[in-house]
């Protein structure tokens, strides 16, 4: 049975998609079989492994026709990953009517298909609060949210953590936090300040790693790369193995 | 007649807020008056301008009762400049069904109501695809995408460009690009490395003006001031005051 978790939060550019991207590398490395899930129309996830969007198939398949899941995936160049990739039709599968009980259930109806498939599946949440997040939300065991060292990303973080307690209560009474993950931390007295915070509110909910701000993160998506490909001495390649000997060690 | 400009991209976290917030507090220092609205449910706009989040009235009475749309200002400490607010419960301003023409419209409703109060209306998106951005693009005359100098902000801009396109052949006309900021600037290869790549993609839509990496502008929402009043020497608060001249010579 496959470990299913969320990485969400409805504030931008918090490193959601960094950060699926680089955890599911880095479970690959420890031999354990991964699936990435790409519930972003931006699609920054599958470009990011340099996979090609796919219109049709993907992520919008899985959506739309559950039962073929296995359809929907795809190989990475990265051995023990594979990815179910966004497109440009993803936006699409969103139902034109309400989010009602059935539609935010449809991520959840291809389980029986996947589960027995990977040791884990992460599936990388869009910046926002409806269909795609109420999905991942409605299915997964758990959830994994990124927060910047910053006041505005602070702010947002009371709001998914009430998404998360609500989603349990609706739909999936398993729900937990997974963690809560400081992100493009910089050895500054304004990131020290909001960590500080954030670790006295949330204790022990929020892992010991924290990602340091580091420009290969950045660098690699733009070479189609996990980070371990693209520069694996590098201080965040470090810390993403650091973040999942954290997360392993939970499962 | 006031001119009313969108700040939009879907891509989280490229700068949306700080660009709508200082931009709006530049343009009070040159005696215009401004209003500036925000359609974000994260309200970090409002908070920025040390604003208290309005449940009720602000931003969802202006697109549940768009006639009362002056019941919906609120004064900020900065003079001249006046606010919209945001609250916990703008998120239930969006309809329950389908996005439709009638729905996009709310904003543009209220606009007579505004118009005449205003030399500037400043409408901050959140990072969505949803109602709230198609009302923004629906009433706008045009939009200024902020846009880091990253690579994953630059896969997102064929998107807004294109989401751009679509509102002004389907409902607005008269909607133009404002212009394509470039935030978070640092002096790096990789970051020059995407600035020439927009800056050649996409020529003079781009403002001569970037906004570099400045730390006081992610401190100064955290004592809800605008960047002037934070601290008007730094890189930040010179920065977005060049970016105002080149918007107001626009106008
Ligand atoms: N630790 C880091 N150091 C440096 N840059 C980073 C780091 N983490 C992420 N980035 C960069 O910051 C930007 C935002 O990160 P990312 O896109 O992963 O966030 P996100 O939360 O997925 O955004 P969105 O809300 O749009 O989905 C990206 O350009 C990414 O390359
Ligand atoms: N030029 C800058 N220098 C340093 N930090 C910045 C700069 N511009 C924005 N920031 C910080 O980066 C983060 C993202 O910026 P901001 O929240 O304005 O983006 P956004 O596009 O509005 O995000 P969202 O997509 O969630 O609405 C914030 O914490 C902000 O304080
Ligand atoms: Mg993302
Ligand atoms: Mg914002």
């Amino acid at each position: 049975m496959a470990r299913y978790i969320a990485v969400a939060n409805q504030k931008g550019g918090v490193g959601k998609t960094t950060t699926a991207v680089n955890l599911c590398a880095s479970i690959a490395l420890t031999r354990r079989t991964c699936l990435l899930i790409d519930l972003d129309p931006q699609g920054n996830a599958t470009t990011g492994l340099g996979i090609e969007k796919k219109p049709h198939n993907g992520a919008y398949l899985l959506l739309s026709n559950p039962h073929r899941a296995t359809d929907a995936i795809v190989h990475t160049q990265c051995k023990g990953l594979d990815i179910v990739p966004s497109g440009p039709r993803l936006a699409d599968a969103q139902p034109k009517h309400a989010v009602t009980a059935d539609n935010v259930l449809r991520l959840k109806a291809s389980k029986p298909e996947l589960t027995t498939l990977y040791d884990y599946v992460i599936v990388d949440c869009p910046p926002s609060v409806g269909f795609f997040p109420a999905n991942a939300l409605s299915c997964c065991d758990s959830v994994l949210v990124p927060i910047q060292c910053e006041y505005y990303a602070m702010e947002g973080l009371a709001q998914i953590l009430s998404r998360i307690r609500s989603a349990k209560s609706n739909f999936n009474p398993h729900l937990e936090v997974e963690g809560i993950l400081l992100t493009m931390y910089e050895p500054s007295a304004f990131s020290n300040e909001v960590a500080e915070e954030v670790r006295a509110h949330f204790d022990d909910l929020v892992y010991e790693t924290a990602i340091p701000r580091n420009v290969a993160l950045a660098e690699a998506p733009s070479h189609g790369q996990a980070i371990f490909d693209y520069d694996h001495r590098s201080r965040g390649a470090r810390a993403y193995l650091e973040l999942a000997k954290e997360v392993l060690k939970d499962g």
